[in-house]
Parts: structure tokens; sequence; C-alpha cells
């Protein structure tokens, strides 16, 4: 474990509460894409199976059951509780086109040919992708909710924390996982943009409006 | 394994 992953994984956690207190407390869920909180919650089933095979220490599981359960409790609100509130209008992202390439893409690149390997690829695949339809909702709303952009601050920090964390670790421990670093390239891309305006705006006291 | 050992990130 070194700080850069810790303080990612914190930030991870964080990003998953905010959204989650946001729900509860404004009971309401505007805002928020849905399908990108299914694609996570597939992310983390699918890359969590070895909860109960594979023990690594209390934190490793700790943080997975943690992750899982509250990604899962953010559906239900979204979908069953808040559902009234939830804006399909402008959530309309296929995700069909993102499940189905990441599928048949952790099929044909992957480090070993086997079932948990491949669903693990497929998860690190998927979370690359995972934030598009929430990005695509802002894009066709035009504004963000404050606390949502600071949700979305959170949880694009965590990969790109995650970077640094695979920096350190190639140079201290020679540790070295290409398809991990290479999709986590592509997930702290996709937040450029948002990060520059979250920057120029929100930490401005302005809301994060795009330039219509 | 050593490959499975590896998944120590989340």
């Amino acid at each position: 474990m070194n700080i850069f992953r810790l303080v990612g994984d914190l930030s991870h956690l964080l990003a998953i509460f905010v959204l989650l207190l946001k729900i509860w407390k404004s009971r309401s869920c505007a805002g928020v894409s849905g399908k990108s909180q299914i694609l996570f919650a597939l992310v983390f089933i699918t890359r969590y199976l070895d909860l109960f095979t594979n023990f690594i220490s209390v934190y490793n599981s700790l943080m997975k059951v943690i992750f899982i359960a509250s990604t899962v409790a953010t559906v239900y609100l979204m979908y069953i509780k808040f559902k009234a509130t939830y804006d399909s209008n402008h959530d309309t992202f296929r995700i069909e086109f993102l499940v189905v390439p990441v599928g048949g893409l952790a099929f044909l690149v992957n480090h070993d040919f086997t079932p948990l390997e491949i669903l693990w690829t497929f998860s690190i695949y998927l979370e690359s992708v995972a934030i598009l339809p929430q990005l695509f909702m802002i894009s066709k709303t035009g504004e963000a909710e404050t606390i949502t952009s600071h949700y979305l601050f959170a949880l694009g920090s965590y990969r790109a924390l995650y970077l640094l964390n695979w920096i350190y670790r190639y140079y201290f421990e020679g540790y070295f996982d290409l398809i991990a670093v290479v999709a986590g390239c592509v997930q702290t891309i996709l937040y450029c943009d948002f990060f520059y305006l979250y920057i120029t705006k929100v930490m401005w006291g302005k809301k994060l409006s795009l330039p219509a | 394994d050593e490959k499975q050992k590896n998944k120590d990130e989340l």
C-alpha cells in the first residue's frame, strides 16, 4: 500500500458516499445517470468475485464489501425508492454500446484466459468508460448540480491517483499491469474536460455549466 | 497462485 493508492481509495469512497448522501438527503436523483451507476455496480460485482476466495487483507475485503453495497444501494435508490425523480429523458446513453465491445475486448485481450481473469479484465475495461453516460447526461442538460460535480471530481481523482500509485509501484516494487494502466489512462483522460470546467468554475463558487 | 495474489488492488 502507498499514499497514492490509499488517498485514491478514500477519494473513491468519498465520491460514492457524496452521491449516496446527495440522493438520500435531497430525496432526488435529478442530474444523476442511473446507467452509469448500473455500470459501476457491474464493475464491482465482476471485479470482486474473489471476495470470498482470495483474502488479501481486512482493508481490502472491507472496502470491496462497502463498494458493492453502496453502489447497489445507489442503484436501488435511483430505480426503486426515488424512481419518480429519475431523469430518464436525459439519461439516454446506450450502455449496450459499452458493455458489448468491452465484453468482446476482455475475451481478446487479457492476462489469462480463465473466467475470473476475463471477468476482472471486463471490469477494468468497463470501469474506464462507465462514466460516459453521466458525462453524456451533463452535456445534454448543459449543467450539473454542485454536489454532483464534487462527486465527479472525487471519482475522477481516484483513478488519477491510481496512475501515480502505478508509477510508484513500478519504480519501488517492479509491479506493472499494462491492462490496468492503459484502462486507467483512458478513464482519467475522459475526465479532463470536466476537470478543466471544475477547476475554472466550481472552485470559484460558480455552477458547473457547459458552454451551450 | 502468483497471478491471483497480485490482485491486491481494489
